[in-house]
């Protein structure tokens, strides 16, 4: 017996870093 | 100076070879699957998200652990210097090229995830937001 299963979906700017400058003033 | 940002020890879910992605505009893709212009496309969709060209300046090893490297980037028009430490086998994005990572081989064993080595001069994709100032 094969149950469905739920896949998980992820958004695709999960896998992309946040690179955030340094503040400088 | 640059910035550091703390990285997990371990990585996320959604590298492993097999998992779904949905982009901006719903289409679902695998993670080995995507190409630079996914990312472009998402970016203009999206209302909060921008795009940014980080070149890699340096690689070194950590200080603190021999599983992570310190990444230098110099990020988007302003040449902003960023450092981040992640594990070896964390994939950055290169334009034109795809997935690349400090050590694309234990990238390739844990993930399953085809991998480039990623080199001083290659040029990631990241983000920022749109309405920062």
């Amino acid at each position: 017996n094969v149950e469905p299963r739920s896949v998980p979906v992820f958004p695709w700017h999960s896998l992309v870093p946040f690179l955030e400058p340094s503040q400088s003033g | 100076p640059p910035s550091s940002t703390a990285a997990p020890s371990s990585l996320p879910p959604y590298f492993i070879k097999g998992s779904i992605i949905q982009l901006a505009d719903g289409e679902l893709k695998r993670v080995e699957d995507l190409r630079t212009e996914d990312f472009i496309q998402s970016a203009e969709i999206s209302s909060e998200l921008k795009i940014d060209s980080s070149t890699v300046e340096r690689i070194e090893g950590s200080q603190t652990s021999a599983n992570f490297a310190v990444v230098q980037f110099s990020v988007g028009e302003h040449r902003s210097q960023v450092s981040v430490e992640v594990l070896l086998e964390y994939p950055f994005f290169v334009f034109g090229q795809g997935w690349s990572s400090c050590c694309p081989d234990r990238t390739t064993q844990l993930l399953e995830l085809p991998c480039s080595k990623l080199s001083v001069g290659d040029v990631c994709i990241s983000l920022t937001l749109k309405n920062l100032k």
